[in-house]
């Protein structure tokens, strides 16, 4: 297993000459690694450096806003702690997306595969390099609302990367507090499922839980059932862990930090970095064994899924054969790094056998999203075979309701003021307001006209350059 | 959603307008009618 990727020099960004060619012939595309957000992600060979990069191929009819979202925020990060993001490219039906490769997977991944929870210097080390990446990303204002161990990728040097930022948002100073539901159900802090506004240390209750998942496997309350978990999470004190001794006082100090429910007097990334147990953490070397591991199991898995390709193609060797491209091997089934796949499958909390180990179907849900109207409610899923789960056919009750409620609610008066308000106005008053209105009413066209325009444009911008043959960007 | 937004604002607008316009022409008649 070789520990270093060392490409000859560091990518940064892909040239505009290697973004005006077809990606087959800037890359040759290995192995696929596994499922995420929107599509299936690839390993790549960039054919300029020998360096290994990451391709997330989405077929264009997902959710194009979202992927611009994630490509947005990946595209604004420069931080080692950080998934980087070098370019993306329009081949055919799909969008690649080139992104950052960490050899080592998900923490979740590398739980799964050596089926062994993490101990506690391996966590520190992991928390550390998630601390610094939260903190670069609460610095820009930016809430990643999806922290989880599926989320956390570690390279082959052991430093840990903030991934999919699929669900991420950007707080904007009008903007303080969003309350849009997102998130996955176990690791959402209590605020957030409360729909009352939250800010970037919802982030830090996600990341308390990630401790607790990498130290037993799963996150509190992953037994039950989601939506029980949902009221659950708010109104029961702050979780802890199942077998309290068995963990140092630093590290139930630094988990019982992260998850205040209060989040006003929850400690943000800064805060934390300086807390003992972070501050006692010993060199990424901590996390070789760890590494090695994961990657031989990858290695190991890579070849026996080569000579089971091998002995297909020889079974089909007279079958047709389908156009792949350049690509060098794409396994007939991932390769390991699947993460927790999907949305919570309809039995949520069953233990689901998967590659010899068992796992728990642990998925992402996005309600309410605040890119839309308010009121309406969104949720996407992981995978599109994945029955719907219950607590999502709640929350779609939710929305038909608001939905209806808000039609009811369109001749609500736009100011506060109700008529038995109006009634205690002298008539210069109301003259005045009269007189206001249309300025009032021009500024508020103007403002929804500059948001739903910010919207719209890269997703003009994106059509723009395809309409233009300009197929990369 | 733009423009079920926008008419959402016209539509609100309009019935506050109607209200002041309405409580307005409530005290002109009253100031009338004590006069």
């Amino acid at each position: 297993v070789q520990l270093r990727n060392n490409p000859r020099r560091q990518l940064k960004k892909l040239s505009e000459d290697s973004l005006t060619k077809q990606p087959e012939e800037v890359f040759d595309v290995l192995e696929k690694l596994g499922e995420g957000s929107y599509g299936s992600v690839f390993k790549a060979h960039f054919k300029e450096t020998g360096e290994i990069v990451a391709i997330k191929q989405v077929p264009v009819e997902s959710d194009l806003q979202e992927i611009i979202k994630e490509i947005s925020i990946m595209q604004q990060c420069n931080s080692p702690h950080v998934v980087k993001y070098y370019g993306s490219y329009f081949k055919n039906s799909d969008l690649w997306i080139v992104m950052e490769y960490c050899a080592a997977g998900s923490v979740s991944d590398i739980i799964r595969q050596r089926n062994k929870t993490l101990i506690e210097d391996e966590i520190a080390a992991i928390l550390q390099s998630t601390l610094k990446g939260l903190e670069y990303l609460h610095f820009m204002r930016k809430i990643h609302r999806d922290i989880k161990a599926g989320n956390i990728l570690l390279n082959s040097e052991g430093q840990a990367k903030l991934a999919d930022f699929g669900v991420a948002g950007q707080l904007t100073d009008t903007m303080a507090k969003r309350n849009t539901v997102i998130g996955t159900p176990f690791w959402m802090a209590p605020e957030v499922i409360q729909e009352i506004g939250y800010n970037c240390v919802a982030d830090i209750w996600s990341l308390g839980i990630t401790a607790i998942e990498m130290a037993e496997g799963k996150p509190p309350y992953a037994d039950i059932h989601p939506m029980r978990a949902i009221f659950m999470i708010p109104t029961n004190p702050p979780p802890t862990f199942r077998n309290p001794d068995q963990w140092s006082e630093p590290f139930r100090d630094f988990v019982s930090q992260c998850l205040v429910k209060n989040p006003e007097n929850r400690a943000a990334a800064t805060q934390l970095l300086q807390h003992p147990f972070i501050k006692g953490v010993k060199p990424n070397s901590v996390l070789r064994t760890l590494i090695t591991e994961a990657m031989e199991f990858k290695l190991k898995k890579q070849e026996a899924q080569h000579r089971e390709q091998d002995a297909e193609d020889e079974d089909n060797s007279d079958d047709d054969e389908v156009d792949r491209g350049t690509m060098v091997r794409a396994g007939a089934s991932d390769m390991g790094t699947v993460r927790a796949a999907g949305s919570l499958g309809s039995t949520p909390g069953t233990m689901i056998e998967h590659d010899g180990t068992m796992e728990l179907q642990l998925g992402t849900m996005v309600i309410n999203s605040d890119d839309e109207d308010p009121g309406t409610m969104k949720h996407h899923e992981e995978t599109v075979h994945q029955a719907k789960p219950s607590f999502l056919e709640y929350f779609e009750q939710k929305e038909k309701e608001a939905i209806k409620n808000s039609d009811n609610d369109s001749r609500k008066l736009p100011a506060e003021e109700n008529i038995d308000t109006m009634r205690s106005w002298s008539v210069e008053e109301l003259r005045r307001r009269l007189a206001s209105l249309d300025p009032q009413m021009e500024q508020e066209i103007e403002e929804i006209h500059q948001r739903y325009q910010a919207k719209r444009q890269p997703i003009l911008d994106a059509i723009e350059a395809k309409k233009r043959r300009q197929q990369n960007f | 959603l733009f423009m079920k937004e926008l008419e959402r604002i016209v539509k609100s607008y309009e019935a506050y307008r109607q209200a002041l316009l309405t409580e307005l022409d409530v005290r002109k008649q009253r100031q009338q009618w004590y006069a």
